[in-house]
């Protein structure tokens, strides 16, 4: 444990938190991608089978339930409790170009061919690229709330972190893991335009709107 | 490198 490695997991922690409380708050869903949620739950389940084979730590297991346990929730304040406020003609990726060859990907390129691996090796493949229905919800409509953003930085700045814990774990343990590290540049590659936009715009109290 | 068993990284 590194402090970019515990700063990462507090990032996605927040991210995850955030959601949940403007869904709450709020009580409406507008503007979130109901489907890149059903993907990060989907990543969750397939990455942390591994609670039933083996135990890290207490911290290991317990992030993993909150995590599981809050992506769950949210999936259901959005196609559950708070369905009628869902905006489901503007979440119209479509999902099955991401399931697919992220599926067909993981079996051909793993550590292991062994079906936790698989698992494992599918949800690290589908994080990565679990944000693009939001992001393509939010190209489509022009626009988000601010607090959407807030949630979309946390969530990027997450995996950022994560690699710059593998180079630290590089230098220090000389361990890498390809997997992780390819699929993690990809993911933080996909929020760089946001970035862009969320440090030009939002921080600078404007509302995130795209040109037309 | 731990190919397979549990994973310390979330």
């Amino acid at each position: 444990m590194n402090i970019f490695r515990l700063t990462g997991d507090l990032s996605h922690l927040a991210a995850i938190i955030i959601l949940l409380l403007k869904i709450w708050k709020s009580r409406s869903c507008a503007g979130i991608s109901g489907k890149s949620q059903i993907l990060f739950a989907l990543v969750f389940t397939t990455r942390y089978l591994d609670l039933f084979t083996s135990f890290i730590s207490l911290y290991n297991t317990c992030m993993k339930l909150i995590y599981i346990g809050c992506a769950y929730a949210t999936v259901y304040l959005i196609y559950a409790k708070f369905r009628a406020t869902y905006d489901g003609n503007h979440d119209s990726f479509r999902v099955e170009f991401l399931v697919v060859p992220v599926g067909g990907l993981s079996v051909l390129i793993n550590h292991d061919f062994s079906p936790l691996e698989i698992l494992w090796t599918f949800s690290i493949y589908l994080e990565s690229v679990a944000i693009l229905p939001q992001l393509f919800m939010i190209s489509k409509t022009g626009e988000a709330e601010t607090i959407t953003t807030h949630y979309l930085f946390c969530l990027g700045l997450y995996r950022a972190l994560y690699l710059f814990n593998w180079i630290w774990r590089f230098y220090f343990e000389g361990f890498f893991d390809m997997i992780a590290i390819v699929a993690g540049v990809v993911q933080t590659v996909l929020y760089c335009d946001f970035f862009y936009l969320y440090v030009t715009k939002v921080l600078k109290g404007k509302k995130l709107s795209l040109p037309a | 490198r731990r190919v397979t068993g549990g994973k310390d990284e979330l």
